[in-house]
């Protein structure tokens, strides 16, 4: 563990409680996109099924845990929860997100580290969270204005990625053998999607108005 | 291992 990927790791958890926040205590999911949350369900569900077979510490398996849970509860709250259901913005969260599942698949049973069933899926679990959050920008780009949590959630989540980064370089150059290229290009994949949002986060986030 | 210290981040 180092410095940049705990706080990587510590951003990740504060962009889940944001959004759980929001949709927790105001009761209001407007302007986030249930596909990319059905999306990183599916990206925790496929990377941490090693939960049981591999331990690596308890603060490993508490996160995962952590993550796991408000993935899921996020989803069920959106589609089920009837109050924050009404504040949903069905209309306009049409992104096709089935299809990127498909590619992020077959390009995981092409291109992985070692061809067994869990490196597979947690390959797969590493392209679709580099595209899981395009629901999300395409719904950001029609409703325009979003609401501060909304906003400081996308921050979060894409700057953990980045965070990430930080982490690849500094164990690439204190551990030997360290070289990853999956990971390291889907992170930067993931990563360099935001830079869109971040040019407008940081213009607002100046301004001190609301992300527009 | 390979794996386990690879496969160490979330």
């Amino acid at each position: 563990m180092n410095i940049f990927r705990l706080a990587g790791d510590m951003t990740h958890l504060a962009s889940v409680l944001v959004l759980l926040l929001k949709i927790h205590t105001i009761k209001s999911c407007a302007g986030v996109s249930l596909r990319t949350q059905e999306l990183y369900a599916i990206v925790f569900a496929t990377r941490y099924l090693d939960i049981f077979t591999s331990f690596v510490s308890v603060y490993n398996t508490f996160m995962k845990l952590v993550f796991l849970g408000s993935s899921f509860s996020i989803v069920w709250y959106m589609r089920y929860h009837k109050a924050v259901h009404r504040t949903y913005d069905r209309e306009q969260d049409t992104f096709r997100h089935w299809f990127l599942v498909l590619p992020c698949l077959v390009l995981a049973l092409l291109i992985h580290e070692k061809f067994t069933f869990l490196e597979v899926l947690w390959t797969f679990s590493l392209y679709l969270e580099a595209v899981a959050i395009l629901p999300q920008l395409v719904l950001l780009q029609r409703t325009r204005n979003i609401d501060n949590l909304t906003g400081q959630y996308i921050f979060l989540l894409g700057g953990y990625r980045g965070l990430y980064i930080l982490n690849w370089i500094y164990r690439y150059f204190t551990e030997p053998h360290f070289v990853h290229w999956i990971t390291w290009i889907a992170g930067l994949v993931q990563t360099l999607l935001y830079a869109d949002f971040f040019y407008y986060y940081f213009l607002r986030f100046i301004g001190g108005r609301g992300v527009e | 291992g390979y794996m386990d210290d690879y496969h160490d981040e979330l």
